[in-house]
């Protein structure tokens, strides 16, 4: 319960052009999960803010519960793998 | 890639084709998510390349024996994402791995993906003298640009891929601006309702095609048992992989003069006549003899030193293949037969030790032949390269099957191209290299083969959307082989190929150029099928970025205007919707013919489309319905509008289930 696994946040379309502006929304709302800024930085993996937003980073259990019940999440799920082909 | 596009007919040498009509597909941007490039590579030279496209916005990261300056005109772009990787494997060494931290390859998957997609002309490549001619890419002019989310991991002793990571490739990717994503990564069977829209790889996804971007992407390698495709999402295009029409018959010939051709690449010198065995207890005394290739191992090694051992094996992976040449080479043996059932994947013995695959018919000639004479001997020459008739073409072994177990409607795999002994480039850390390139096979090398014809298209049809250019390789597809021979499909017994086994068939890209009629496909649609699958409004407005509400009830799955009808679970009678768009001339009149499957009554609605300056879009109606009177298996058919210029002709797939969500083992 208490290890931290990277989980992809994914949270659909933009909502805003610019990427720094999603990447930053993506910080705050880490932050407002975990309680710091810090926090946040440390926890998170990838902002995704391009083509779609969301992000990775390491969260626990019940912190990627938390996280997918705020209703801008659409899911959230532990990261996975792929092979070569 | 030394034949694979004259069998396709994309030929360099006939000036009027697709190739030339888009100068090779300039301006294509063809982005490649696997595990690097190798770009010092003669197949990513940029000789002849133009300017890089104006709309380009990505670039050339520098890090572990890759500097911003090893890009070029052809390879444009060169990215690596590791974090996802790093925080999953906590104990992973940067410093110490073989990998490059960078997006210079070590694996050699990549670069051969990439080269097989956009590689330059490499004139006079070949495999030890095999296979040889000028190797290119689909789009030789097209550029590349490489996100390696990929990693060479000693622990696993292979290569592994992070969701995250990939995420990020693709968001990267949609940034630069790539035109087409090839991507050559599965993920595991069985499918779980986690992956399909909650699958990051679709998600993601969803978002390159709807900003136009095509992606293509490999349907696994997990035949011939059914339901074993992957990356089924109706917005990618799913590719499944044949056989060229090239071998490497490896002469065989026995004591009693009979020549057999077995397979192999084999080049090493010939063994010229040599004591042949297949370890067997003829004496009947108490010793321990073994003719399964996974057990030679058991025999005393007298019987097998100085001989050339035939075993047999129903192993269908070159694991058989390795192990059984290690057992003979230790025992002082000179050479190897093995029978087993074909697979195509065969790949060369260490050290040019001969050893050679028959398929169990003909493994049993040469047993019958041992077991006739008291010292049968045998003769061995070095492997040859045949291309052309009377080489089939067939569904590879290998190659995952429909029907799409998340959602069987939904065709898949879309397409089939090439994709077994596909001699490309590779790094110099593969194991397979030779100068530079390698023969692999997978649906990972049929991938970059649809994504190199797609960007040709690309390049002579800019506005279509991602969906028209899956309509225009469907409906175009080749049924039988480029000259007209059946394909057949390899399985536990050979059948003949079903949409099940390779889409709407062997990509024929010159047909695709024209298709006359496309089945076209928006957000809209994509909308449809995401309400007809049960998602949520919520999380549909979240993932299209709009507010959406599916109608109730929630629309029928086969209403999706993909290039095929695949109906699962027909009990009496059901209609459904189609709609076709015009790419052809304006004032074009079709017809359609229906080739119903077996037992089961097709009505279109109406039987001629007429389209003009005002009507570009038409819609249609087909009712189907079964004069079966049992649960049935899938029985198959098409649908084609033609204007005697074009035939526009799509995949029926029904299977009639009187008893609904059935299944019984008789």
């Amino acid at each position: 319960e208490t290890e931290s696994k990277v989980h992809i946040v994914y949270l659909g379309e933009k909502k805003h052009h610019d990427p720094e502006f999603v990447t930053e929304s993506h910080h705050q709302m880490l932050a407002s999960l975990l309680g710091s800024k810090k926090d946040a930085d440390d926890s998170m993996v990838y902002s995704y803010r391009h083509g779609f937003s969301g992000f990775a980073a390491k969260l626990t259990k019940s912190q990627a519960k938390k996280i997918a019940d705020l209703p801008e999440v659409v899911h959230v799920i532990p990261d996975g793998f792929h092979e070569l082909a | 890639t030394t034949r694979t596009w004259e069998y396709l007919g994309l030929s360099s040498a006939n000036p009027k084709n697709l190739l030339n009509d888009t100068n090779m597909g300039d301006q294509v941007i063809i982005g490649v998510i696997d595990t690097g490039v190798w770009p010092e590579s003669e197949s990513f030279n940029d000789n002849g390349v133009g300017p890089i496209p104006r709309k380009w916005k990505g670039g050339c990261e520098s890090g572990e024996n890759f500097r911003s300056t090893d890009c070029n005109r052809k390879l444009i772009g060169a990215k690596y994402f590791i974090n996802g990787f790093l925080a999953e494997n906590k104990g992973f060494n940067t410093t110490e791995s073989r990998d490059y931290i960078s997006a210079r390859d070590f694996d050699g998957h990549g670069t051969h993906v990439a080269s097989i997609a956009g590689g330059s002309f490499v004139p006079n490549v070949s495999y030890k003298g095999l296979a040889g001619g000028t190797l290119r890419g689909g789009a030789p002019r097209a550029r590349i640009a490489m996100y390696k989310a990929c990693w060479f991991h000693e622990e696993l002793k292979g290569v592994t891929c992070s969701d995250s990571d990939i995420m990020k490739a693709i968001d990267e990717a949609i940034h630069d601006g790539v035109d087409v994503l090839s991507i050559s990564l599965v993920g595991q069977i069985p499918l779980n309702s986690e992956t399909d829209i909650r699958d990051e790889f679709a998600t993601g996804l969803f978002h390159a095609v709807a900003k136009g971007i095509v992606v293509v992407c490999a349907g696994g390698n997990d035949g011939p048992a059914a339901q074993t495709v992957v990356n089924i999402a109706p917005w990618i295009l799913t590719v499944a992989a044949t056989t060229l029409d090239r071998s490497f018959p490896t002469p065989i010939t026995l004591g009693n003069n009979k020549v057999i051709l077995g397979q192999a690449t084999y080049t090493g010198p010939e063994l010229g006549l040599t004591s042949l065995v297949y370890p067997e207890n003829a004496r009947n005394n108490n010793e321990t003899f073994s003719g399964v290739c996974e057990s030679l191992n058991l025999n005393p090694n007298y019987t097998m030193a100085m001989k050339v051992v035939l075993c047999f094996t129903a192993s269908r992976t070159n694991a058989a293949i390795s192990r059984a040449a290690s057992f003979v080479k230790a025992a002082g043996g000179l050479g190897l037969i093995i029978s087993r059932n074909p697979v195509y994947t065969l790949s060369p013995c260490n050290d040019d030790f001969p050893c050679v695959a028959v398929d169990y018919e003909l493994g049993t000639d040469i047993l019958s032949y041992i077991r006739s004479t008291r010292s049968p001997v045998v003769k061995i020459q070095r492997s040859r390269t045949l291309s052309g008739q009377p080489v089939g073409t067939k569904v590879v072994n290998f190659s995952s099957r429909g029907p799409n177990s998340m959602s069987p409607a939904i065709l898949k795999p879309d397409i089939a191209a090439p994709g077994v002994r596909i001699l490309a480039a590779t790094s110099p850390n593969d194991t397979l290299n030779v100068g530079g390139f390698a023969m692999l096979s997978g649906t990972s090398m049929a991938t970059p083969v649809i994504s190199g014809v797609i960007a040709l298209l690309k390049a002579l049809h800019p506005e279509w959307s991602p969906a028209a250019f899956r309509s225009a390789i469907v409906t175009t597809a080749w049924r039988t082989d480029p000259f007209g021979e059946q394909i057949f499909a390899e399985g536990s017994s050979r059948k003949v190929s079903d949409p099940f086994d390779y889409g709407g068939g062997i990509v024929n890209p010159e047909k695709a150029a024209e298709p006359g009629l496309i089945y076209d496909m928006g957000p809209q649609d994509y909308i449809l099928y995401l309400c007809s699958a049960g998602y949520n409004d919520s999380s549909i407005s979240q993932l299209v970025g709009q507010i959406t509400v599916c109608s109730n009830p929630k629309p029928s799955v086969l209403d999706v205007n993909l290039p095929s009808i695949t109906i699962p679970n027909l009990k009496d009678e059901v209609t459904l919707t189609r709609t076709v768009t015009n790419v052809g001339l304006v004032d074009s009149v079709y017809k359609v013919s229906v080739e119903p499957p077996l037992g089961v009554r097709v009505v279109v609605t109406p039987e001629t489309l007429v389209f003009n300056s005002k009507t570009i879009s038409v819609s249609f109606t087909v009712r189907v319905s079964t004069t079966h009177k049992i649960n049935t298996g899938y029985y198959f058919g098409s649908l084609t509008w033609t204007d005697s210029v074009h035939n526009v002709v799509i995949p029926l797939s029904v299977r009639t289930q009187i008893l609904q969500n059935y299944y019984d083992e008789n």
